[in-house]
């Protein structure tokens, strides 16, 4: 699963996702990836969030709208990444997650469960994409 | 400033849609637009086989593509599920978001709507999509998202029919249900994710 934000310099903000879902599942059933909240979610107005996952589980807990509602609250990209997973361990320990959350001035930060997560980025004045290993909660 | 900024889930072959969002907004795109074509770059080169056409097949071998897109100035949305024969997801969920007052398509009428809009109609199936397809059935069909059915999902094929006992045990107590998840996350051989 692809989910990605980006971030203008006029400071509007928006938000994809794009998957094929889980392999062998069964004929009709729908992942997380395009419920917003839960694949992915944005408001230019505090930030986005874009996630990837065990799809059945994470579109029960809706953790990118938890997160950005979470900088809302005055979290840091972090705190939000990490609430929003730690909410899902809390019912679903073994849960594979990864949740990758962009403030509206361009901090982000990640959170994991259950794998070696990894995101990308690239902001303006870097000549390449750079990648962050997060490891699991 | 760190703006303009692009930052995805993945790396590896993910960083071309990172790549390609960017250089979208270089180019004074607006956010929306630098969202799809990172999107669509993934889809294009079919990212970790997890995105697009010719990966994760279901039973039925059959290729699905999911898909949305937020404007995070107007909290519009677009999205499509379950979207079958269109390999450009993404852009079909930009279509819902562009064209109609809805938020998500989904299924054959996803399809339908696609087609009205001009996308072209083509199998998501790939030789290696096939290939994944005939090795898990040859596998007795493991792992298996089915549950509570006969004959035994962990170790056959179906066709499968629910156990009626099962069910009643499951579905009378909705906090025994979610605690302990009778899903993906309780089978050990389960590596299948979105």
């Amino acid at each position: 699963t692809l989910s990605l934000i980006a971030l203008h310099p006029s400071s509007s903000m928006a938000a994809c996702t794009t998957t094929n879902g889980a392999s062998h599942k069964i004929p009709g059933r729908v992942g997380d990836g395009p419920i917003p909240g839960s694949g992915s979610y944005v408001d230019s107005t505090v930030g986005g969030c874009g996630a990837t996952g065990d799809g059945d589980i994470m579109m029960r807990f809706l953790p990118c709208y938890q997160a950005v509602e979470s900088l809302r609250r005055g979290l840091t990209p972090q705190q939000a990444a990490d609430d929003a997973v730690r909410r899902i361990l809390a019912r679903y320990p073994d849960a594979k997650t990864g949740v990758v959350v962009v403030d509206n001035r361009g901090e982000h930060a990640a959170a994991a469960s259950g794998w070696e997560f990894s995101y990308s980025y690239r902001s303006g004045g870097m000549e390449r994409t750079e990648v962050v290993r997060v490891k699991s909660l | 400033s760190p703006l303009p900024l692009i930052v995805n889930t993945w790396s590896g072959p993910f960083t071309s849609a990172t790549d390609a969002a960017f250089l979208s907004l270089a180019n004074s795109s607006n956010a929306l637009d630098a969202v799809q074509a990172g999107c669509q770059a993934c889809q294009n080169n079919q990212c970790d086989h997890t995105v697009g056409f010719g990966g994760s097949p279901d039973e039925s071998c059959e290729t699905t593509l999911d898909a949305l897109i937020i404007d995070g100035e107007t909290l519009n949305a677009g999205a499509v599920a379950n979207l079958r024969r269109v390999k450009d997801a993404i852009g079909v969920a930009r279509h819902v978001l562009d064209y109609t007052q809805h938020t998500l398509l989904a299924g054959e009428q996803a399809t339908q709507f696609a087609l009205e809009n001009g996308f072209e109609e083509e199998s998501l199936s790939t030789k290696d999509s096939l290939k994944t397809c005939y090795g898990w059935r040859k596998n007795h069909c493991q792992p298996n998202y089915r549950l509570n059915v006969h004959p035994d999902p962990f170790s056959s094929c179906g066709p499968y029919s629910p156990l009626l006992s099962s069910i009643s045990s499951t579905t009378t107590s909705a906090t025994s249900s979610i605690s302990q998840p009778h899903s993906s996350s309780s089978n050990s051989q389960q590596s299948s994710h979105d």
